[in-house]
């Protein structure tokens, strides 16, 4: 889902 | 975000700099291994392509922008500009045994069998491992720079903020990235010995960090 694949980390 | 994470992109962000600037102001990469600053170009290039796909935050894509700015810059002092600095002798690590596994690793272990997904996880696997080159090196001519040695520390810090941005992160949120964290312990640790060596002969010694 989208909350999974989101990388907000760098 | 929390302090853990924001100092540690700071730290990374500090290391990068120093590496660039101790380059561009010496006007020589000696000491520094071109093989390494490859891999980290390759690791944001991999990592950032969600540039394109998804938007995060402003924060997000000015540190990914400046991330990748200076990694790409970084290499073109080593290979274009200063390149009669380089030291291909000694920068002999063999690439082809990190990129290999790497590649097949990500391909097995994944969130999702797609080209992006493909691509984040190869960067976050081959983050781990693309300071052993430079490592290499050191452990080859026998000493680093302490300048070099600063930008080592910095990259190590970043890593272990890191973590415990991961621990806060599972306690606060529940959140839990099992291959970041996972692969950020394993190149936490390639750090715990050049650490030790820092501590006890850089801060304590005359400048330059010689190994045993």
């Amino acid at each position: 889902d989208e909350d999974v694949l989101q990388k907000d980390e760098l | 975000m929390n302090i853990f994470r924001l100092s540690g992109d700071v730290c990374h962000l500090i290391a990068i700099i120093i590496l660039f600037l101790k380059i561009w102001r010496s006007k020589s990469c000696a000491g520094i291994s071109g093989k390494s600053q490859v891999l980290f170009a390759l690791v944001f290039t991999t990592r950032y392509l969600d540039l394109f796909t998804s938007y995060i935050s402003a924060y997000n894509t000015v540190m990914k922008v400046v991330y990748l700015l200076l990694a790409y810059s970084t290499v073109g002092l080593i290979f274009f500009r200063f390149r009669n600095s380089y030291d291909s002798e000694s920068d002999s690590f063999r690439v082809e045994f990190l990129l290999v596994p790497v590649a097949g690793l990500s391909f097995l272990e994944n969130y999702a069998f797609t080209p992006l997904e493909i691509l984040w996880t190869f960067s976050i696997y081959l983050e781990s491992v693309a300071i052993l080159p430079q490592l290499f090196m050191i452990t080859k001519t026998g000493e680093a720079e302490s300048i070099t040695a600063h930008y080592l520390l910095f990259l190590g810090l970043y890593r272990a903020l890191y973590l415990a941005n991961w621990l806060w992160r599972f306690h606060t949120e529940g959140f839990y990235d099992q291959i970041a964290v996972v692969s950020g312990v394993v190149q936490t640790i390639f750090y715990c010995d050049f650490f030790y060596l820092y501590f006890t002969r850089v801060l304590r010694g005359s400048g330059k960090m010689s190994l045993p």
